[in-house]
Parts: structure tokens; C-alpha cells; sequence
């Protein structure tokens, strides 16, 4: 089963926007997906529609209860929900997240209760999508432990090209010590702006530095991706026909394709 | 002494183009500014043309300096560049920073260390400005600790919106436990874009949310504000009669005016 972790530090690539078009992608054509909002800012709970305040487990749950105790058989499930037929589910994130570093921080093996969480259900899904929050820490080195592969957002902007060389030494480093499975699965341009000559340059480096691992697709900027999360939906659902969902769409397409090819 | 924390966990609002640009404009017009780069990613530092290969000392080197040691006098300075005439002086900040949450963690009185570092150098300065990383950890809130203002950057955007309520929760927090004088100085629009009814709605949300503290200036979304990065300099010196780096001088004044009537 692809455990695909959506990873930058750079905050505002976007990861989010990635991560649950993504998994709307794959839910929408019959895939079983599991979304994990693993960002104390919870946008990707936001993003699926979820009400916060509603929700009674989350993964921080999760990790206070993995921190002090073995046994992750039924530890995720209370924190899964189910958002209907063709739909994702989703472990939901809220604000109390921001105070699992401390949690694990603490624990047995610390990088590794998301992967053993994620072992106790990976019979019931096709795919697990992780959105990652915009730092390298602990949260986003236990997804780095967990994950099959890795998703990058690159923005096509210059500070965004900055942060990846300690992004690639910290992901060589979980896979050297944690994680040899690990694997970059795609590199994938967002907000792209072919206009715009830094756009242009940012593709040319990136394309430099990844080789075939820059995806196909090329997410433009496009408003609609913007204004989806408002409303609680993937703009995959809200504007299938506008050019940032059929972008997503597209790459939807390719990661499958990637994966039978394995 | 006014000293300036620029702060929002959300990824990619501006914070580090708003501390660079308006620690600039401070410069500019002969105010001694002092810009700390609090951010592991170090844009602030390569924004304003700093060669990180070169830097001898940084923040990281001054918080492991404060963690074993009283005396603050003296561990600053070896971190500061000058960067010439009418330019801000800088802290630069480099990978090791990531590395600041465990030293800070360790230390007696960990929220405190930034405040320390500065209060051995306010003779020196009219203005300190830092920016922050997209998270509320231990090196945001040593930020805020220190900090007499804040200014938060709101991109025009549904999920940055989101983050607001936990950022005014950790502000009152550390306003109530370790800092009474911090107070919120400005909340700034930043990649507006009136055409479009997500930006003038979030510009709606904001204003009845912090009323005055909202800065008349709003910055545009300018593609000059992204370029000027990879030049080294910031869009107020490299592109000043560009859209984006009027609106920043026009912040400048209102920051100063503010202070002004102080
Ligand atoms: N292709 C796009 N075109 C236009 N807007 C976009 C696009 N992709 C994302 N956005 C918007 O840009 C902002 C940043 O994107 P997003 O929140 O997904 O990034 P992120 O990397 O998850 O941020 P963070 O680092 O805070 O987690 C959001 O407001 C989102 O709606
Ligand atoms: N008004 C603007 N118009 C166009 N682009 C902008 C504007 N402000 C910032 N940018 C660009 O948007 C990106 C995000 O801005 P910036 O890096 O300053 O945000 P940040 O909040 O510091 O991000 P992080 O959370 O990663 O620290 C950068 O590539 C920057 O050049
Ligand atoms: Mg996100
Ligand atoms: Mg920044």
C-alpha cells in the first residue's frame, strides 16, 4: 500500500492544496484513500469540510495514546472519518497537534508512531495521502518514517528553491537511519505562471536538480484552488472543469500510472 | 526601542518580505535597524544578499552562547553584519538554527534567551525587526517574549484566515505569563488582489475582526516583491517605483507614524 507523505518546509508551496485534491482524486476513482492531517493549522481537515469542533479523536490522540503503550492495533480507528462514497477519509487535525513534538519527544522509538499507527489499517486502504506542516521536525520526520514515497510542492518562486537542499539532506538522512524504503515520488510545480520568467527559471533548476522526478503535470495558479477551501470542498468536486482541478486531475493520472508501473 | 516580531504560523503570507522590506525602508530613511532572521529557512538572510557560506556566527550560535550562560553582554555582537549605509544591520540565521528548539529547551527561562541577546544592544538600535517561522514553537515564542509589537501578515486567503484565533491565543498567553507590554502593532494585507471577491472578503473578515489594527497600507500582489530575492535586495532598493515596494514604503511611514504618537 503507497503511503505518499506531501512534504516542504517552505510554508505556502502547497502541500495542502496537493495533498486533498489528491486524495479526492484517488477517492473519486474508487480507490479506498485515507487523507492524515498531520498540520496543528488543520487546513486539510478545513479543506474536506470537516467541522473542528465536532471532531471527538484526532491524530494527536493517536500519538498520546501510541507514546505510552505498544500495542497500535485500534488505535487509529476512533480518529478515522468517513466522508461518504467516492470521498476520502480523513484523520482530522485541530490545535491541540501543536503539542505532539513534546508527546513524542518523549517517546519509545519517537519517529515512528505514525508508521506504526498507519500499519494497524493497511489492509483497509489503497492509498494514505499525509499533509505535512511547514517545518522539519519531528511531525514531519515521523510522515518521513511512515511514507513510501514523498510528494514536494515546489512554488515556482525564489526562496521556495532555498529550503531544498535541507529538505533532501534531512530525507536521506530518515532514510539512511529509519526509513531505507523511503523514495521521492514526484516533485510537482504549483502555482505556476508561464508569463512570468521566474516561474520559467524556477522550472528550469528544478528540472536541474530532479531529473525525471519533476512531475508531468504543472499545477498553474488558478483562483478556484484558492477559493474551494471556503467551502469545505476539493475543487476537484467544486470546479472540475476549472484549470487548477483539471491539473490535479492530471496528476492524479500520473501518480496512478507511477505506481502500477512498480 | 521599538522591537517588531513579525508573526503567523501560516506558510507563505509574507512575513519575511514584510520584514525585509520595512526593515529597509527604516534604513533608508537613516534609522539604525537591526533585522534578526529567526527562520531556520533563512530568506531574510538571503533577501538581503547575505552569503550564508560566509556567516561566522548566527542566531543559533548566540541561543547555545545564552543557554549555559548569564551574562548576555557581548554574545550579540559577533552575529551582527553590517551591510553598509542606509542598510539594515542583520542577524543571520542558517540550517543550524533548526537546531535551536532542543538548546532552547534546556535552558532556564527558554522563552527568554532572544530577549536577553537584545537587550544587550538597544543602545544601538532605533528599530529591531525578526522574522518568524510559519510555526508557534519555542523560537516564536522567544520572539513574542521579546518583542514590544507585533505585526501579522494576512495573506488574502481562506486558510490563512484559520490560523488567526490560535495566533491571538499564544499572543495572550505570552502577554499574561512573560510579556504584559507586547501588544499587537499592525495587521497587514499582503498579496491582495482587489478584483478578486476571496481577497476583498478576507480584507471584510480581518477588519471587523482587528478594526484599527488594521494597516491602512495593503500590499498588492506584485511580482517584483518575489524577484527582488533572487537579486539579494530588497523590492524597496531594486524595483522602487514598482507597486509592490511604494506599498512598502507607504508601510514604512505608517510604522513610523505610528511610534510616532507613542
Ligand atoms: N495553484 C494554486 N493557485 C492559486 N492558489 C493556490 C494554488 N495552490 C494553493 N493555493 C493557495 O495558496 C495558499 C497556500 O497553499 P497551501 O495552504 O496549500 O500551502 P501549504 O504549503 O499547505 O501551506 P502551509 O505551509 O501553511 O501548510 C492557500 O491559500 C491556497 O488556497
Ligand atoms: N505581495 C506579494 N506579491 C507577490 N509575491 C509575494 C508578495 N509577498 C510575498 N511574495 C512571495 O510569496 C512567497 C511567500 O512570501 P514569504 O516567503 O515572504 O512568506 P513567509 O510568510 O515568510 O513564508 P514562510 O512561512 O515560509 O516563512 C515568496 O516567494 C515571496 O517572494
Ligand atoms: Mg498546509
Ligand atoms: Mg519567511
Amino acid at each position: 500500500m503507497p503511503i505518499w507523505g506531501v512534504v516542504n518546509q517552505k510554508g505556502g508551496v502547497g502541500k495542502t492544496t496537493t495533498a486533498v485534491n489528491l486524495a479526492a482524486g484517488l477517492a473519486a476513482k474508487g480507490h479506498r484513500t485515507l487523507l492524515v492531517d498531520a498540520d496543528p493549522q488543520g487546513n486539510a481537515t478545513t479543506g474536506l469540510g470537516v467541522d473542528k469542533r465536532a471532531v471527538e479523536a484526532t491524530l494527536f490522540d493517536v500519538f498520546s495514546a501510541l507514546s505510552n503503550n505498544a500495542e497500535s492495533d485500534g488505535v487509529l480507528k476512533p480518529a478515522i472519518l468517513s466522508l461518504g462514497e467516492g470521498q476520502p477519509d480523513i484523520v482530522p487535525a485541530t490545535l491541540d497537534l501543536a503539542g505532539a513534538e513534546a508527546v513524542l519527544l518523549n517517546a519509545v522509538g519517537k519517529e515512528l508512531l505514525l508508521r506504526d499507527a498507519l500499519e494497524s489499517v493497511s489492509d483497509e486502504y489503497d492509498w494514505i495521502i499525509i499533509d505535512a506542516p511547514p517545518s522539519l521536525g519531528l511531525i514531519t520526520i515521523n510522515i518521513l518514517a511512515a511514507s513510501s514515497e514523498v510528494i514536494v510542492p515546489m512554488q515556482c518562486e525564489f526562496y521556495a528553491l532555498e529550503g531544498l537542499s535541507q529538505l533532501m539532506k534531512t530525507i536521506d538522512i530518515v532514510k539512511k537511519r529509519i526509513n531505507p524504503e523511503l523514495k521521492i515520488g514526484r516533485v510537482i510545480l504549483t502555482m505556476y505562471d508561464g508569463r512570468n520568467k521566474l516561474s520559467r527559471q524556477v522550472r528550469e533548476e528544478v528540472t536541474e536538480f530532479f531529473g525525471d522526478k519533476v512531475a508531468q503535470t504543472i499545477i498553474p495558479r488558478n483562483v478556484r484552488l484558492s477559493e474551494a477551501p471556503g467551502f469545505g470542498e476539493p475543487a476537484l468536486q467544486l470546479y472540475p472543469s476549472s484549470k487548477g482541478a483539471v491539473a490535479y486531475a492530471e496528476f492524479t493520472e500520473e501518480v496512478l500510472n507511477l505506481c502500477a508501473a512498480h
